[in-house]
């Protein structure tokens, strides 16, 4: 099925 | 202090219902523009972002912004008091440490408060930047939450893969596959049947089906929800809140092992 990414990964941290 | 008034109180504990399983403790932010709310789930997998303008609100006063922690359960709780009609208001003092929900009936015959108590939270805000994506769908929400349902029974996993043809979900397990492909429809009689497709580029993403299943808990929220896709980011899974804000969620994309 894949490896599933954090959503974290994607957008940073404010 | 903060004093808000709305009238479609019932909206509050839509909202709270739809994210209350995949979040346990959230913090609202409240400011002059009005209720957010941003929450990665427990498994920093998806992301919850939902805003109520301060518009919506048939009185609303906030003097400085301040941000509520509470337990969604605990909310969830509270907010089932309330009658399904009823007018909602909610107040709170700067650096107070509870915030009261008012309860009014229609007829205003009966009122009720319930006072909860707020927590400290430590919560990371994620800057979430404005996309152009490939391709956006627009469905009736009740038609998503089928396919999501429909798709769970069978495997774990679903592809969706919008091209020139319709959007396509795939998914596959011990049973075997399932496919469903969904087509633009904007000459259905019900406006709340149509779907409209805005396809840019074709794109195919892998999500986990059980927090795509988890969204269609904002079910009732709203007649359509919206998906919309780009390559190797994020799905974002839009319900409309009246014309009153949103809830979206994020969802990180499977990749190849």
């Amino acid at each position: 099925g894949g490896k599933q990414r954090s959503i974290a990964s994607f957008f940073a941290v404010q | 202090m903060l004093e808000a008034r709305l009238v479609q109180g019932s909206m509050l504990r839509k909202v709270v219902d739809a994210v209350k399983d995949l979040v346990s403790d959230a913090n609202i932010d409240v400011s002059s523009s009005g209720f957010s709310l941003q929450a990665m789930d427990t498994s920093h997998v998806s992301l919850i972002a939902m805003h109520l303008r301060a518009d919506a609100f048939e009185h609303f006063r906030c003097d400085r912004p301040m941000s509520m922690g509470m337990s969604l359960a605990n909310l969830a709780k509270v907010l089932k008091c309330a009658g399904s009609d009823d007018i909602v208001t909610l107040k709170a003092n700067d650096d107070g440490d509870t915030v009261t929900f008012m309860f009014e009936s229609p007829k205003e015959d009966r009122v009720s408060d319930f006072e909860l108590k707020l927590m400290d939270i430590d919560s990371e805000h994620l800057g979430i930047p404005d996309t152009d994506y490939c391709a956006t769908v627009t469905m009736p929400a009740g038609e998503y939450a089928r396919i999501c349902k429909d798709l769970s029974s069978i495997g774990d996993t679903v592809v969706i893969s919008a091209t020139k043809d319709g959007v396509k979900f795939t998914t596959s397990g011990d049973v075997g596959t399932a496919n469903v492909t969904v087509r633009q429809n904007t000459t259905a009689d019900k406006k709340e049947d149509q779907t409209i497709i805005d396809l840019k580029e074709p794109v195919a993403l892998t999500f986990a089906l059980r927090y795509l299943t988890s969204f269609a808990k904002a079910t009732p929220l709203a007649t359509h929800v919206t998906l919309s896709m780009t390559r190797e980011l994020p799905v974002m899974v839009e319900y409309a809140i009246q014309d009153m804000g949103h809830l979206r969620f994020y969802l990180a994309p499977k990749i190849e092992d």
